[in-house]
């Protein structure tokens, strides 16, 4: 499999979930 | 105790370089026969000489070992249990003097704290959680996270813990709709947490606000899914599964591990490596530990294998000893020893290279 496989990459994923999940 | 060498035997997918050594290097006699469950180890300060102990449960006692003469070891504290009966060690990372144990028949009913008081040093025992536990994994800050049900409800606590192990704070995170098997960390990260859940399912959390942030699907995948290890990199999460129930396949032999990477912003996942044993060996997960790039497994037939992660493939086997299957394996926190244990108690000490 290859990277582009899995959709686009963020770094800061942790950062970018929390704020858009839920309080 | 004599030092004694296990190799691998010569099997042609082994037959290559980087093989793994065995060397029998201590034995823990479990004097008093009854069965044994765990072993693990941890640091431990008796009269100002911190050592690394080591700590093995029988089905009612918990002993501490302290290392004495080479290769020996002493018994210096133990903790009784009479009503419920032990099921496993719970390492809780940086905590020192403190032994976390889980009680239980075939599911976890209490967590209890073991010490030992500092006036007298009669060893003592706190109740921190009763109830119908499911999960429960020692985490980094001195915390320990444990997922329980009531009626309905589930409830994922996190507890953190004063010197003398009684709790000093309480923080609950936002369970998800399915049950949680197991926790995981992720590597250098302190605020997230995994889970992998009862439909396949590998939660996300944030530990400092309680937010259930991501839920990703690992269907196609194996059925009672236990994730062992969990590291970021590159915007990518990249986890250690084991699989009790996985079958053997004609192409790949017996998968028993798997590292999985998945994007937690897309969801998207998708296998990277299957540890298989190498032919000829046949069984399923049973019991293991990972550690760094070192994977170890207790299989059904009684045999421990060993993986490198990095070289992808199983580099040592330990067969059954004295006609005893293996019942588990531990790695310790240095120098690549691994613990195994039998049902008889007996504890033997391997350094793997």
């Amino acid at each position: 499999c290859s990277k582009a496989d899995l959709g686009p990459v963020s770094l800061n994923w942790f950062e970018e979930l929390s704020s858009e999940a839920a309080p | 105790q004599s030092p004694e060498q296990t190799e691998i035997a010569d099997r042609p997918v082994c037959d290559s370089l980087n093989l793994g050594s065995l060397q029998l290097v201590s034995t823990l006699k479990n004097p008093s026969g009854s069965c044994s469950v765990d072993v693990n180890v941890m640091w431990w300060d008796e009269a100002g000489f911190k050592d690394l102990c080591i700590v093995t449960a029988c089905e009612y006692v918990v002993s501490l070992w302290k290392p004495a003469d080479p290769c020996q070891w002493e018994k210096i504290h133990t903790w009784h249990f009479t009503e419920v009966p032990v099921l496993q060690i719970i390492p809780v990372p940086d905590v020192c003097n403190l032994v976390f144990v889980a009680l239980g028949n075939l599911e976890i009913r209490e967590i209890r704290a073991l010490l030992c008081s500092s006036d007298d040093k009669s060893e003592k025992q706190k109740l921190l959680k009763s109830g119908n536990i499911k999960a429960v994994l020692g985490l980094s800050e001195r915390r320990l996270v444990n997922s329980s049900r009531a009626l309905c409800d589930q409830q994922v606590e996190v507890m953190t813990f004063a010197e003398d192990g009684g709790s000093k704070e309480k923080q609950f995170l936002m369970p998800p709709e399915e049950t949680i098997l197991t926790f995981a960390e992720v590597q250098g990260m302190q605020e997230s947490l995994l889970g992998t859940t009862a439909v396949n399912n590998v939660v996300i959390w944030n530990l400092k606000t309680g937010q259930l942030l991501k839920k990703i699907c690992i269907a196609d995948s194996y059925q009672a899914t236990v994730c062992h290890k969990a590291y970021s990199e590159a915007g990518l999460l990249f986890v250690i599964l084991s699989h009790p129930c996985a079958k053997e396949t004609e192409s790949s032999g017996s998968p028993v591990f798997q590292l999985m990477v998945m994007n937690p912003k897309t969801t998207l996942n998708v296998g990277v490596m299957l540890y298989c044993l190498p032919p000829g060996q046949a069984g399923r997960f049973l019991e293991g530990d990972v550690k760094d790039h070192l994977a170890a497994a207790v299989l059904t037939s009684g045999t421990v294998a060993i993986w490198d992660l990095l070289l992808g493939h199983c580099t040592a086997l330990l067969p059954p000893r004295s006609d005893q299957n293996w019942s588990f394996v531990k790695w310790s926190g240095t120098e690549s020893h691994l613990l195994a244990g039998q049902k008889d108690g007996n504890i033997y000490i391997y350094h793997y290279s």
